[in-house]
């Protein structure tokens, strides 16, 4: 592998002007770091702490060589309600995929301390990785940025969260929207990565 | 890869959001393509905090959980239209409409023939409006058609139809059209009611340059 990041492509000529203006939603912070997963320099983890009681839901590939994130993931939906607070924790640089039991023994690794770091229950931390395959995730790299994702965590941080998981894109994505609900207002913001790679088989 | 992560301050209970989040999937992010390959890492959480002052939603049918389910989906749709306008190397943006289909399976399996076609997707790239290679698309696809009950737009003008070129469109109209960074293909089957809407761009010398370099 390349030593360092090659020279950025120029931003999509299809990309919106802006990132948009997402509105804060309450009960998340975020937190972002530049680890050295892959490349040096560069922000490639992004940490999300949610607050106790957060409903997940999810829709994962159903290719059948999937990531061991993937399939932790998948494994810990729950339809029941839960007290405890979650966490999602994503590196960009390396798609910890096609790695046999280094995968999951990867996931276990980073699920934990960031489970002990936040105290939460490792079964609501939700991994992703992306990147290259085939590679072990180094990820005692993305332990080691606990300490900074945890103390840095920020209720506005979402912009900097959308930019750690670029892979290859040209630009952060955003978008929220807000309706009203039966007492008060209802707030959606949403992030998302991809660029290449891209014909989604969700369920 | 396509990650994406959706944060809301509802009050809802899991199982609620995982029917309302799994119904909408199909619509958005598995109705876009890029380069027709599936990831081994794509993954989407929604996560609701229940932190709005809203009351919780617990009723499908309820008017704030079709308000919310018709918000969520309008945050999903933006976010995978974003993904392709980030298509390595794109430098188009393409709605391909299908109509007339026998049903749902066939319609989303013809539009999703031709988002993935790299010869129609190509012929984008060079701005020519190559509607055979849309027929090739079609007729490859597996889903029920007819030649001669098929119609070909690009825009709103109608290229070909009745299994010939329409005799009567503009080349020089049409190639004006193909010049516009946004374009909507539209194929109508002519054989029932289905209908589906994907995204796609097209495939430019650039997508070969980032993919033959990423590992290098």
């Amino acid at each position: 592998p390349a030593a360092a990041a090659k020279k950025a492509h120029p931003v999509s000529p299809l990309a919106p002007a802006a990132f948009p203006d997402l509105p804060e939603i309450a009960g998340v912070d975020f937190a972002a770091a530049a680890a050295g997963v892959r490349y040096k320099g560069r922000t490639d983890v992004m940490l999300a702490r949610l607050a106790p009681g957060t409903a997940i839901a999810g829709a994962f590939t159903r290719s059948s060589t999937r990531a061991a994130c993937v399939l932790d993931a998948q494994a810990k939906l729950s339809p029941k309600d839960s007290t405890e607070g979650a966490a999602i924790l994503v590196n960009s640089g390396n798609a910890n995929a096609f790695t046999g039991a280094a995968g999951q023994a990867s996931v276990d690794a980073i699920a934990k301390a960031v489970s002990e770091k936040l105290g939460l229950p490792a079964a609501r931390v939700f991994t992703s990785s992306t990147g290259v395959i085939g590679e072990p995730l180094p990820h005692e790299k993305i332990v080691e940025a606990l300490d900074g994702l945890s103390t840095t965590l920020d209720a506005k941080g979402i912009t900097a969260a959308a930019r750690a998981i670029m892979t290859t894109d040209t630009f952060p994505k955003g978008a929220s929207a807000t309706l009203q609900g039966e007492g008060g207002e209802i707030r959606i913001s949403g992030i998302a990565k991809g660029s290449g790679m891209i014909a989604p088989d969700m369920a | 890869t396509m990650l994406v992560y959706i944060f809301t301050d509802a009050k809802i209970a899991p199982a609620l959001l995982q029917k309302m989040l799994s119904r909408q999937v199909d619509e958005t992010f598995n109705c876009i393509t890029v380069d027709s390959d599936t990831s081994t890492s794509d993954a989407l959480i929604l996560a609701a905090t229940g932190k709005s002052p809203a009351a919780p939603i617990t009723d499908m049918r309820s008017k704030v959980a079709k308000d919310f389910d018709a918000a969520l989906k309008s945050v999903m749709l933006d976010l995978a239209k974003q993904v392709v306008r980030d298509g390595e190397g794109a430098s188009k943006f393409i709605e391909i409409r299908v109509t007339g289909a026998a049903d749902a399976q066939d319609a989303h399996r013809v539009a999703m023939a031709i988002a993935n076609s790299p010869l129609v997707k190509t012929a984008i790239a060079g701005e020519d409006a190559n509607w055979g290679r849309v027929v090739m698309a079609v007729g490859k696809s597996g889903a029920k058609a007819d030649r001669d009950l098929l119609s070909i737009r690009f825009g709103d003008i109608l290229v070909a139809e009745k299994g010939w070129r329409n005799p009567k469109y503009s080349e020089a109209e049409t190639s004006a059209y193909m010049k516009n960074d946004d374009l909507v293909l539209s194929v109508d089957l002519g054989l029932g009611s289905a209908s589906r809407t994907v995204w796609t761009c097209d495939l430019t010398h650039g997508y070969i340059d980032i993919n033959a370099d990423y590992r290098s």
